[in-house]
């Protein structure tokens, strides 16, 4: 089953 | 203060209606280059960026910076009041609480004046990386909605596979499995639908199918859509404006 990451794994807040 | 003219009120009636679904209260970032959003969805999958270019407007003049912090749905409601061939003029001034929009149908014999209340909005920033992306398909924007929208009677995952061969959608669930797959072509008659692929390395991930159908709903807004991926990254997905973009950052599912 593929799990969903969120945005925030990816990119950090400025 | 701020001071934007546009000619149709449905330029940006119709870039409201695509986005609000996804996002509530965010802050407009408005400067003499034109009017910037960038918002996490609700669900803080997908980054939405939408930019509207100062010569998209036919009067435009900004000349400090102007936040509006508002909430999307307000704002969609306020613009529900506006017909799609109305003069709509944003005015607000510096540090107002609010934001005045007046409508004018183009006999000037009605004029609609709305003003949104302002709210102070303390959102979290993204820092969007540059990003080498291995593929980029540029292809008809209601194709790629259509593809979707049949996968999505499958499972609520799509995976999308791009290779030198084309780009293939593919979805599997309990009733069965399906998949769509695309060659690169040119389509001479109607450019829209020619299928142009760029790849440095084949790339497949995974993406909900639910946010992706709230990202195709921008497909009104542009005829043709760019598909940009790469390994472990999330996907960018562009539909190009008159002068800007509506641009969203759409994280994928992983192998867990």
């Amino acid at each position: 089953e593929n799990l969903q990451i969120s945005l925030g794994e990816f990119f950090d807040s400025s | 203060m701020l001071e934007a003219k546009l000619d149709a009120a449905s330029q940006l009636k119709k870039i409201v209606e695509a986005i609000r679904d996804m996002l509530g209260e965010c802050n407009i970032e408005c400067n003499e280059t034109g009017l910037a959003l960038q918002s996490l969805d609700k669900s803080h999958i997908v980054l939405v960026s939408l930019l509207l270019g100062s010569d998209g407007f036919s009067e435009y003049r900004c000349d400090r910076g102007v936040t509006l912090g508002l909430n999307i749905n307000s704002l969609a409601t306020v613009l529900r009041c506006a017909n799609n061939d109305d003069i709509l003029t944003l005015r607000s001034e510096d540090r107002a609480n609010e934001l005045i929009l007046t409508f004018e149908d183009s006999k000037a014999d009605r004029i609609s004046e709305f003003n949104l209340r302002l709210m102070d909005i303390d959102q979290e920033y993204l820092a969007i990386p540059e990003t080498e992306y291995a593929a980029t398909v540029v292809m008809s924007a209601a194709v790629l909605q259509r593809t979707l929208r049949d996968l999505s009677a499958l499972s609520e995952a799509v995976t999308i596979e791009i290779d030198k061969e084309g780009i293939r959608f593919s979805a599997e669930g309990d009733l069965g499995k399906g998949s769509t797959h695309f060659k690169p072509c040119v389509d001479m008659e109607n450019a829209e639908n020619s299928i142009n692929i760029t790849l440095s390395e084949p790339v497949s991930l995974s993406f909900n199918l639910q946010y992706f159908s709230n990202i195709t709903k921008a497909s009104s807004l542009s005829s043709t859509v760019t598909l940009q991926m790469t390994a472990g990254m999330p996907a960018q997905i562009e539909y190009k404006l008159p002068s800007g973009h509506v641009r969203y950052y759409f994280a994928p599912k992983i192998e867990d």
